[in-house]
């Protein structure tokens, strides 16, 4: 079974592409074979992970709305990036109509659950970027994962956030919400208060939380701009490493050189 | 007739609510009376600006749906502020649910619209804060607006989010985009590379820029906090000014102080 992660909030520009880019680009340098899934109609992790003019191949859409002909896979639907071991089921901007064209429709919140049951591709890990709004896509993004993780920015208005993201993830009945959730705290800037305020809040929720914090570093713009993960361009800086730290605490067993 | 400014853009996290409430706050500190419509089920223009318990009182919501009796008005759902002059329509998280109750229904992109035709209540200008997400809000909001003002953080993935906010508004047939859209770069980092390569890019865009930049400044996210919008806060910090500059060249009439 590959091991399935959801980088999941409802608030937007919280770092959740950036952290599911990082941890899939440190999986690889590691040596695991990862395929990072892009939920968002938006497309970042495509853009950033694509090369300019990269053809248009399939995306979850083809999950969803199946054409004729033999239904598709989600390794069907991988791409190798220029990363060894890391590849990527792009976004598509008509990700966007699913909710007017199935939310209704019975059973769509497991389509995504169905297609990563059993061995997919021999893929070790699965990575979920998600779009920051509750539809259709996150619904089946958390159905569908082992953990959760929820990249909080230390900033007042993202905690609000992630009261929506927690009674979200009740209304889901995921129960196991102690178990499978963990906050990351990112863009965190130890010369505001705002940011210490902000990490001292995050003790009082019901949730797991990561112990560290990812430190704003503008590398992690520099690397989207460069195409590569950050581990793989600047496995040094400070993002990085931190990155590397969560990945540790998410996976134990992983010998860090 | 109320000036109505939709602030948009489909990338998460690059200052929309910020906007919106800077530029309503200016509004309100300069004597005008100005509405916020709050059309994010994440509702950070309503955190930002609600005293916290603040009761629940309806949204954009109840215009979609409305229950029996009177058909509810914008007017009618404006809440005071603390600011004098600024009023609010709250968000609510039910707003996440338009697009799989009516998003297939004929003519729901123009409820707002029609909301907003003729005057709402007195108010010199209507501003709508949008969600990341092409949706009926979003629809909606683009419909309703004489302008569309799309704050652009400057950085590599935010272009990325550039293009498809203008293929939406073209698809839109706001075939005057050059006299309603206004690209607004923010979260501008001189110091950076990151930054400084971002604006020259904006320059290659078909579609009227602001000649200015909205600078990086803690203190909106401290105003946040408070629950004040920055110029009622601290008028004269970088961000703030920069705000000010910006209503200048969208409101050329208004005095300023
Ligand atoms: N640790 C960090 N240091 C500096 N910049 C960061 C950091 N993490 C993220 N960013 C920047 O913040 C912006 C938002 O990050 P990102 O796109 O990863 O967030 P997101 O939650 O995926 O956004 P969306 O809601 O649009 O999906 C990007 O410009 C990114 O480069
Ligand atoms: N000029 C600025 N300087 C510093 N921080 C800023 C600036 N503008 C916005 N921010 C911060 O960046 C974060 C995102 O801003 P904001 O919530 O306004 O973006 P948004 O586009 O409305 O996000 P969403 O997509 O979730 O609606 C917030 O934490 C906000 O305080
Ligand atoms: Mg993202
Ligand atoms: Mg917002």
């Amino acid at each position: 079974m590959s091991t399935v992660w959801a980088i999941a909030n409802l608030k937007g520009g919280v770092g959740k592409t950036s952290t599911a880019v990082s941890l899939a680009g440190w999986l690889s340098r590691l040596g695991r074979r990862v395929l990072l899934v892009d939920l968002d109609p938006q497309g970042s992790a495509t853009s950033w992970l694509s090369p300019p003019g990269a053809e248009d191949v399939g995306s979850v859409f083809d999950l969803f709305q199946p054409a004729a002909g033999a239904p598709p896979t989600l390794a069907g639907l991988a791409r190798p990036t220029a990363c060894g071991g890391l590849h990527l089921v792009p976004a598509d901007p008509v990700l966007a109509t699913l909710d007017r064209h199935c939310g209704a429709r019975p059973g769509m919140g497991l389509v995504l659950h169905q297609a990563l049951a059993g061995r997919v591709g021999r893929y070790s890990h699965v990575i979920l970027d998600c779009p920051p709004v509750l539809g259709i896509l996150l619904v089946n993004a958390l159905a569908a994962a082992d953990r959760v993780i929820v990249p909080v920015q230390t900033e007042f208005l993202a905690l609000r956030g992630l009261d929506r993201m927690l009674a979200t993830l009740r209304m889901m009945h995921r129960h196991r919400i102690e178990a499978e959730t963990l906050v990351v705290p990112t863009l965190f800037d130890r010369r505001t208060r705002a940011s210490r305020h902000c990490l001292e809040r995050l003790q009082g929720y019901a949730v797991r939380r990561w112990a560290g914090q990812i430190p704003v570093d503008t590398r992690l713009r520099e690397a989207a701009e460069l195409g590569r993960p950050l581990p793989w361009w600047r496995p040094a800086s400070r993002a990085a490493l931190a990155y590397r730290q969560l990945l540790a605490e998410l996976e134990p067993a992983l010998v860090m050189p």
